[in-house]
């Protein structure tokens, strides 16, 4: 004790610190106050500490920045190492779509009011602008009006909504894919009802129509304001579709958006795009940096 | 730690576990456990912990029950959070009480919203009042209330647009659609309910602030509670706020609406 005392007043002397178990803890408590507030699931907050705390442990860090007056602590260094650490793990950054296919398909999925219709309408709105020619397909068969709100959506921004009536979703999947191959259009949107994992029949419907049309995109839609549930909801639909990316709603509010690390920690898929409002243009792709910081808090 | 024998500490880690993953919240979470850590060394936790959780809920508990003469209600909360589905169940609810149901199409925003809500007035058999799309929602509420009075409605049922709490002009527009419902029917809204998705986190205590701030609310809906969500959020609501939890979604369907049974709640989360 004495020896790691007369080191530790040595490198203060330098103006440096040794990240020890003592000077790591009281920030490592503050995180996880933090990450748990900003809705990140329990497991990746225990995972994601022992891991930055890994890193840090032992590390010697300035205590000043060079040709500057500002201090800096041993938990300034660490809440530093989790904010890179966050922008890690929540990367690499991959917002691609697969376009290639004849048509290229997309199939969007997620829990009920999760924001899945009006993110269709969104991608369907950025690909088009992008020169592609999307096609909408209605395959909500169940809530009221979910067919006329996506093709009000469809009309607003001028792509076509394929719908037939007394239709089952995965029969409108298949017949969708036959009339954008026959009208020229190169992307099918599949919007889909929203489905509680723990319904069988419904699961099992959104994975027929996985293997029917074989999407080489498959979005999970999710609220930035969902909790603790985040990572058992995207597990269940991860080990029943594997999806491609995900896609965190609803982040003009003040959700935290923890969920972010939580899916990507547990399912590997990437964050594809987040959606910034209601309007058709409220959608951006996916950047670490602006998320990290609003979960770190 | 208070108890600090190892045993103890190990059965609180994991009561504090279960609280957490409930999303129940740090705060709460620590507040409860440090009700259970005084308990005796030999007393049951998790009795002590519900025990402590149901005295949250209980005192504010008031249930729904509609009053005399014309009963406004008014439904607000976040995008996608239930408040249309609601609506729906709770009409088919009156109508089958014996009461005479109006329901005001009041999101004039969202694309096809009048539709969805006329689609559930079909199901539960009771009339809707809906104005062009893009019509103010005060004028919506305006007309509705007009309207109860002529023909004799005794329950209308008010249906907003979803907002985030965080959008000023958006709660601003809360308020008045609520002054306009006083001045034609006074003492309207006689209910304000904010509806709750049931999977959401922390940031349930930034609804309920936020719009309690633009609309006094009377009590909370919490949907999508037939999911594997817990609704932990809404201990810390209660506690805070005092707002009572009235009503529970269990389903998309028209009858699946419960009365919240605080007992039943603390059961299903622990
Ligand atoms: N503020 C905001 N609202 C959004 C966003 N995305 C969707 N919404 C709103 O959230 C609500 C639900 O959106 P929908 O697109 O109907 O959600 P859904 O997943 O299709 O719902 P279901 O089909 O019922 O499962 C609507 O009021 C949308 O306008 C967003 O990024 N920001
Ligand atoms: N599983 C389940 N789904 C629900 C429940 N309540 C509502 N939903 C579903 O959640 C989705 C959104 O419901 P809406 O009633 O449109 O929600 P809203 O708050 O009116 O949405 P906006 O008007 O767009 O803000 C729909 O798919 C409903 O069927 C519930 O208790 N359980
Ligand atoms: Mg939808
Ligand atoms: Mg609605």
């Amino acid at each position: 004790v004495l020896s790691r005392g007369f080191k530790n007043a040595t490198l203060a002397l330098q103006g440096k610190a040794r990240l020890s178990e003592e000077s790591l803890s009281p920030a490592l408590r503050e995180v996880r106050t933090s990450l748990l507030q900003a809705d990140v699931e329990l497991g990746v907050v225990k995972a994601f500490l022992a891991q930055v705390k890994e890193k840090s442990l032992g590390e010697i860090v300035p205590l000043k920045v060079a040709g500057q007056s500002i201090k800096l602590s041993p938990q300034d260094w660490f809440v530093k190492a989790c904010y890179d650490e966050l922008c890690e793990l929540m990367g690499p950054v991959d917002t691609s779509l697969d376009l290639d296919g004849r048509p290229a398909v997309i199939l969007m999925v997620g829990l009920q009011g999760s924001g899945k219709t009006t993110t269709s309408g969104k991608i369907a709105k950025m690909l088009a602008g992008e020169g592609k020619k999307p096609l909408l397909v209605a395959a909500d068969i169940y809530r009221p009006a979910a067919v006329d709100q996506l093709q009000t959506l469809g009309r607003k921004i001028g792509v076509p909504v394929f719908h037939q009536p007394d239709t089952n979703p995965v029969e409108l999947a298949r017949l969708a894919v036959i009339q954008a191959r026959n009208t020229g259009r190169d992307v099918v949107i599949v919007d889909t009802a929203g489905r509680l994992t723990v319904d069988e029949a419904m699961m099992q419907e959104v994975a027929d129509i996985k293997a029917t049309v074989q999407p080489k995109n498959v979005l999970f839609v999710v609220d930035a304001m969902i909790g603790q549930d985040a990572v058992r909801t995207a597990k269940a639909f991860d080990d029943r579709l594997d999806f491609t990316g995900f896609v965190l709603t609803k982040l003009d509010g003040d959700a935290r958006g923890g969920a972010a690390l939580s899916i990507k920690s547990v399912t590997g898929k990437p964050v594809k795009f987040l959606g910034q409002g209601e309007g058709m243009d409220g959608i951006e792709a996916f950047r670490p940096e602006g998320l990290a910081q609003r979960i770190l808090g | 730690r208070l108890l600090g024998r190892p045993l103890d500490e190990a059965a609180t880690e994991d009561l504090e576990e279960v609280l957490l993953r409930a999303d129940v919240g740090v705060q709460t979470t620590e507040r409860l456990l440090d009700k259970v850590r005084r308990a005796g060394a030999d007393a049951d936790l998790r009795a002590v912990l519900r025990d402590e959780m149901t005295a949250i809920l209980e005192p504010v508990h008031v249930p729904f029950r509609p009053g005399e003469g014309i009963w406004v209600v008014l439904v607000v909360g976040v995008n996608g959070s239930g408040k249309t589905t609601t609506i729906g169940k709770l009409a088919a609810r009156l109508k089958g009480e014996g009461r005479k149901v109006l329901l005001a199409a009041g999101d004039t925003f969202r694309a096809a919203a009048e539709q969805q809500l006329s689609t559930w007035a079909d199901r539960a058999g009771v009339d809707i009042l809906v104005l062009d799309e893009g019509a103010d929602p005060g004028a919506v509420a305006y007309k509705a209330l007009e309207r109860a009075q002529a023909e004799g409605h005794d329950v209308v049922l008010v249906d907003t647009a979803g907002r985030l709490q965080t959008r000023k002009p958006l709660m601003e527009e809360l308020g008045k659609i609520r002054r306009v419902l006083d001045k034609v029917h006074p003492g309207a809204p006689h209910e304000t309910l904010l509806v709750l998705d049931g999977t959401m986190g922390q940031n349930g205590m930034s609804q309920a602030t936020l719009f309690h701030e633009a609309t006094p609310l009377t009590g909370v809906v919490v949907t999508k509670l037939d999911g594997t969500a817990k609704g932990g959020m809404i201990l810390a609501i209660s506690n805070e706020l005092k707002l009572p939890v009235k009503l529970v979604g269990l389903g998309e369907k028209v009858g699946d609406l419960r009365d919240f049974d605080p007992k039943a709640f603390v059961d299903a989360l622990l």
